[in-house]
């Protein structure tokens, strides 16, 4: 088609699409080393904070990475969710796509299956992520993700539990009466 | 997160994405981008979509999966991509969210929801130095 090859992504991180679109265009790439190169691109620059190392720490303040890589020819996958230490997640996810039967590997595991294809372990946190998860813990971990839980979650840090069947039967005749 | 469609010369497609997640998420927590047919799906008869957003609640309706198939049966990427956004806010009225989505001419949208003008980049033929283009949410 006259609309071919195409790079394209979410959000304006332009020079992910311009390596992608050298690669396809200029290098005769293929789409999957394209899509592998330019989200590259973006978890070193850090996009927006939103990808790669130093970004969305959770509530230790822990970065942890979630990639995803699918070749539209073959069906093949390979994923990483909840990697730990390894900054290249999209790399690692065409490592389980090319050299595994499964589709995704998660946590832990999943860097040690990255140290086996050749990956370094390095540490995700950086200064400035430090920085936001301390203000988040200032602010008495607001906002957060619990439900159901006590001590309040929308006033207090954890460790959370889950409400007692009497905490249940307290907050229904707080909240739901004439 | 980015969220990356790219055809090769030869009509090859494939879609990736890379995320460090939601801020302040509980551990363990892991987002739509690594899930097949969440964050993106692709399929070399027809072509691809991506997504970025809410990801607890984007990843419940499959929106890059949907949108592949609304291209499969004949809708534009356009009217595909608009089919997966509507869905979530049919049950989530107030999630924020956009999808891309691509066929295999080349041809693409994108929509989103609970967003301002929400903004994609594209290299192609017809924009062979790149550009950011912005749509408005449904």
């Amino acid at each position: 088609g006259v609309g071919l090859p195409i790079a394209i992504n979410t959000w304006p991180f332009t020079n992910a699409t311009a390596t992608a679109w050298n690669a396809v265009y200029r290098r005769n790439l293929s789409a999957i080393d394209a899509v592998e190169l330019g989200c590259s691109v973006c978890e070193r620059e850090q996009c927006d904070l939103t990808v790669g190392y130093g970004g969305s720490p959770d509530e230790d303040g822990e970065t942890t990475l979630d990639a995803f890589i699918m070749d539209g020819v073959t069906m093949n996958v390979g994923a990483v969710g909840a990697l730990r230490g390894v900054k290249s997640a999209i790399s690692v996810a065409r490592r389980v796509l090319e050299h595994t039967q499964h589709s995704i590997l998660v946590g832990e595991l999943a860097t040690q299956f990255a140290l086996q294809m050749g990956f370094q372990v390095e540490n995700l946190t950086t200064p400035q992520s430090r920085e936001m998860w301390q203000s988040w813990r200032t602010n008495s971990c607001q906002p957060n993700y619990w439900m159901g839980v006590e001590p309040d979650p929308r006033q207090q840090c954890g460790p959370y539990q889950p409400l007692s069947s009497t905490s249940d039967r307290f907050s229904q005749a707080e909240y739901s009466h004439d | 997160t980015i969220s990356m469609v790219a055809i090769d010369r030869h009509g090859h497609v494939a879609v990736g994405t890379s995320s460090n997640g939601a801020n302040h998420k509980i551990p363990g927590r892991v987002g739509d981008a690594p899930l097949v047919g969440a964050g993106g799906y692709a399929d070399g008869t027809v072509g691809a979509a991506a997504c970025t957003g809410d990801g607890d609640v984007m990843m419940r309706f499959l929106p890059s999966f949907l949108a592949v198939e609304e291209m499969r049966r004949g809708s534009s990427p356009e009217d595909a991509a608009k089919t997966a956004i509507s869905r979530i806010a049919q049950y989530y009225p107030t999630f924020s969210g956009a999808i891309i989505a691509v066929n295999i001419r080349g041809e693409y949208a994108a929509s989103c929801h609970g967003l301002d003008n929400f903004p994609y980049s594209v290299h192609s033929p017809l924009h062979p130095s790149g550009v950011v283009l912005r749509v408005p949410c449904v």
